[in-house]
């Protein structure tokens, strides 16, 4: 046995294509690629077979480490804020926290902050119908934070549960709607100084290394508490959630596995590693 | 104009002012992590860069005096033109209503392109029928009739209806409502479902579009390929739409799409307002691309 071994490089490569096309990154990539030849080289690993094995484990308890529950506040409503760029599917992932809460018997009120886009009011309306939970909104145009601010008002009178705040897409690079956001989540302190309890970016597992700079941004703006992670239906692996977790530490907490309310999963870190390499 | 990381990876690369076999090897290998960071394909990446390199060594680059510039011209060059060429034509029929049809995944700007659509149609003297088809979303209809509203174009729906059908009698009906275009919004889907994938192919049968577009997100990553290769082998595409460029997203996805849909990608989407509909440009997307 020699001291110092090599690893298989042509393996490697296999490892790297694996990792790149599941949109991990190439930063994220060479660090974990590096790391398992450093391992090999002190025989942390036992042959070529279990590379990937111990690759996996790695990966595993570094996501485990993770808390991904939500943070309930100690009296009153907690309050959830979800942001994110366009299209990523904030609105239906609200559908489905409205699900997944209704389910553990909690008292679910929505408030209808994109007051933008056009019939973003009617589509989150007709979830409610469907959902049966009380909705606050106003007209199209109306101040975002105004109706947040409302919702918090009402989710106290009424004694909800959780209240969940859907804000209109935006672009992390659009400086005014970034500070909007800011201004939405600051309002609702003035009722209840410790809302939102929890801020959760809606990633949509599509996004390639862009993912990265979103949450780097939005984290500035209104600091997030977790990611809900989209689409994951489809081919894409959503890998840059490693990079995401490396360099800011936000977990992880829902999955989008459809279109419909009940296509929600509280994210397992094992099944998503699994995946990843499927 | 050349991106300025390129620049510094070739000067930095190239300072000593001679091109030697091991420093183009070394450029290369950045300029593919340049690629890759941007969301190229990985297997795109590898072809591309493998062009790059024959070239680069091939045309007796070694040798020049101006071969730093050559070099950055090759790369640029062999960018623009796995792009290119430049082509933002609609086909209009002759005897009937043109028809467009927008087809795609989730969340990519479908509904939002269908409106800048009809917006650039109108400038170019056309009058546009919008084609409400996406009927499972709530609130799609919804969103049509308003972007509609806005721009004074008329709006087909039949809610109780399935998706080809609306599309065909839309189509059967543009002539009567005075519309030379009908533009049909479909529902957001995926690749690998196979009975929303058939309904597009069952719409395409009843309506003989003149134009079918893959409305893209620009921010897609290594996922591109996949779907861009199945909707196009099922529905033959005839151009792309890209999506949200007006984000910083590298768009790497650009350059995967183009080799796998076989089709060039026409139109660019600059915004949220109808007004944000622009005319691809290879020349500045390879420059985005670089970084
Ligand atoms: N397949 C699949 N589709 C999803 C998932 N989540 C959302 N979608 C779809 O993605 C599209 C966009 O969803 P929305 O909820 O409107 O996204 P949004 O982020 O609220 O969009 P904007 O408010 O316009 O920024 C819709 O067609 C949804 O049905 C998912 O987990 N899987
Ligand atoms: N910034 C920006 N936003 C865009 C652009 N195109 C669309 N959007 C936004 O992206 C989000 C999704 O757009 P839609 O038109 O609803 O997307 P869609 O493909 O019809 O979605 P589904 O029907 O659910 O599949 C909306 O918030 C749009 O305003 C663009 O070019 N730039
Ligand atoms: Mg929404
Ligand atoms: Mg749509």
């Amino acid at each position: 046995f020699q001291l110092g071994r090599k690893i298989d490089e042509n393996f490697l490569e296999e490892l790297e294509e694996k990792l790149i096309t599941a949109d991990v990154g190439v930063e994220t990539t060479l660090y974990l690629i590096s790391s398992l030849r450093e391992s090999y080289k002190n025989k942390e690993i036992e042959n070529k077979e279990a590379i990937l094995d111990f690759l996996k484990e790695t990966l595993k308890k570094k996501l485990s480490k993770k808390e991904n529950t939500i943070a309930r506040a100690s009296e009153g409503p907690t309050v959830i804020l979800v942001a994110g760029v366009n299209g990523v599917g904030k609105t239906t992932s609200i559908a489905k926290l409205t699900y997944y809460f209704s389910q553990e018997g909690k008292k679910v009120i929505l408030a209808a902050s994109d007051t933008f886009r056009a019939a973003a009011i009617e589509q989150l309306e007709k979830w409610a119908q469907r959902l049966d939970v009380d909705i606050i909104k106003q007209k199209m145009g109306a101040d975002p934070a105004a109706v947040a601010f409302d919702a918090i008002e009402a989710a106290v009178a009424r004694k909800a549960d959780i209240l969940i705040v859907d804000t209109a897409g935006r672009l992390h690079t659009q400086k005014n709607l970034m500070q909007e956001l800011g201004k939405i989540s600051r309002v609702m302190k003035k009722k209840i100084p410790d809302a939102p309890h929890e801020v959760l970016l809606v990633l949509d597992s599509t996004t390639g290394q862009n993912a990265i700079v979103q949450a780097k941004q939005f984290d500035e703006v209104i600091s997030l508490t977790g990611i809900f992670l989209t689409k994951l239906d489809g081919t894409a692996k959503g890998g840059v959630v490693l990079a995401i977790q490396n360099q800011l530490e936000t977990p992880v907490k829902f999955i989008g596995l459809g279109e419909q309310y009940e296509d929600i999963e509280v994210f397992d870190g094992e099944r998503f590693v699994d995946a990843l390499f499927s | 104009t050349i991106s300025d990381k390129f620049q510094d990876i070739s000067r930095r690369i190239f300072s000593g002012g001679k091109l030697t076999e091991k420093n183009i090897e070394e450029a290369i290998r950045e300029i593919r992590t340049a690629l890759l960071e941007a969301d190229v394909n990985y297997g795109v990446a590898k072809t591309f860069i493998q062009r790059v390199k024959e070239k680069a060594l091939g045309e007796q680059l070694v040798k020049s005096v101006k071969a730093r510039e050559q070099f950055i011209a090759i790369v640029f060059d062999e960018l623009v033109s796995l792009m290119g060429p430049v082509d933002t034509s609609i086909s209009f029929a002759e005897k009937r209503a043109t028809v467009i049809m927008m087809a795609g995944l989730q969340g990519s700007g479908k509904t939002t392109t269908c409106g800048k659509m009809a917006k650039f149609l109108i400038k170019k003297g056309h009058r546009p029928l919008l084609v409400a088809a996406d009927i499972q979303r709530p609130g799609a209809i919804e969103q049509l009739q308003i972007l509609g509203e806005t721009l004074g174009v008329p709006v087909f729906s039949e809610p109780n209806w399935t998706p080809p059908k609306i599309c065909a009698k839309a189509v059967a009906e543009a002539s009567k409502k005075n519309c030379d275009v009908v533009i049909l919004d479909t529902a957001g889907r995926l690749h690998i479902d196979e009975g929303l994938m058939k309904e597009l192919g069952e719409i395409k049968k009843k309506t003989k579009p003149d134009n079918i577009f893959l409305v893209t997100d620009s921010m897609t990553g290594q996922d591109a390929v996949n779907s861009a290769q199945e909707f196009h082998k099922l529905l033959g595409l005839d151009g792309v739409v890209l999506t949200k460029l007006d984000g910083d997203t590298r768009g790497g996805a650009a350059l995967s799409i183009r080799e796998v849909a076989g089709c060039p990608i026409k139109f660019v989407g600059m915004g949220e307002t109808l007004d944000r509909l622009e005319e691809f440009d290879p020349q500045r997307m390879a420059s985005r691309i670089l970084g």
